[in-house]
């Protein structure tokens, strides 16, 4: 995902 | 996915609809701390940023636009309805935001992944969503009489990072370079900020009393 894992999250 | 990333995301909707349907329903807003909702506005914008520009699943986008529908709804509601504004308390809900704001701003420039614009307003939203019940919990205190459906909010919201400290535990173990510190570091912050208060949530529950909290 784009910047990184965490911007997959809500 | 897993099943604790879900678990938290159904339990934060859950918690916003219940919010909603309550002012929705009983056309009142006693007890709820318009400050803490315009926090949660300002947290979702600066969070998703990046809606319209990086695509990452339907229920990914979908559940982006219920929140930032649902937290400005509410704002609206209270701010704008004729009847639901007049069970405002103004007078009660003094925190001010600048004092969570600024705080995190300054932070948010300091201490991020990276420097570039989306990336330190999302660290922003991070800080600033870990202490955006405070204004909520001060109220709580001051009319000192929580109704049930408002207890049930802030426990839901605080359930919902609790669990999103398990996904984060089990990405962590699961994927390989999974480790976003500050994302952990907000999320702790901001489940310990709740731990008194489910302390109380839980006391007044196993003792089937009305929930108090000390002054």
């Amino acid at each position: 995902a784009p910047g990184g894992v965490h911007k997959d999250e809500l | 996915m897993n099943i604790f990333r879900l678990a938290g995301d159904m339990t934060h909707l859950f918690s916003v609809l219940v919010l909603l349907l309550k002012i929705h329903t009983i056309k009142s807003c006693a007890g709820i701390s318009l400050k803490t909702q315009e926090l949660y506005a300002l947290v979702f914008t600066t969070r998703y940023l990046d809606i319209f520009t990086d695509f990452i699943s339907l229920y990914n986008t979908v559940m982006k636009l219920i929140f930032l529908g649902s937290s400005f709804s509410i704002v609206w509601y209270i701010r704008r309805h004729k009847i639901v504004r007049r069970s405002y308390d103004k007078d009660q809900d003094t925190f001010r935001h600048y004092f969570l704001v600024i705080p995190c701003l300054v932070l948010a420039v300091f201490i991020n992944h990276k420097f570039t614009f989306k990336e330190v307003m999302w660290t922003f939203s991070l800080y600033l969503e870990a202490v955006a019940i405070l204004p909520q919990l001060v109220l709580l205190q001051r009319t000192r009489n929580i109704d049930n459906l408002t207890g049930q909010y802030v426990f839901l919201l605080g359930a919902y990072r609790a669990l999103y400290i398990l996904n984060w535990i089990y990405r962590h173990f699961t994927e390989p370079h999974y480790v976003h510190w500050i994302t952990w570091i907000a999320g702790v912050v901001q489940t310990l900020l709740y731990a008194d208060f489910f302390y109380y949530y839980f006391q007044s529950w196993k003792n089937n009393e009305k929930l108090q909290l000390p002054a």
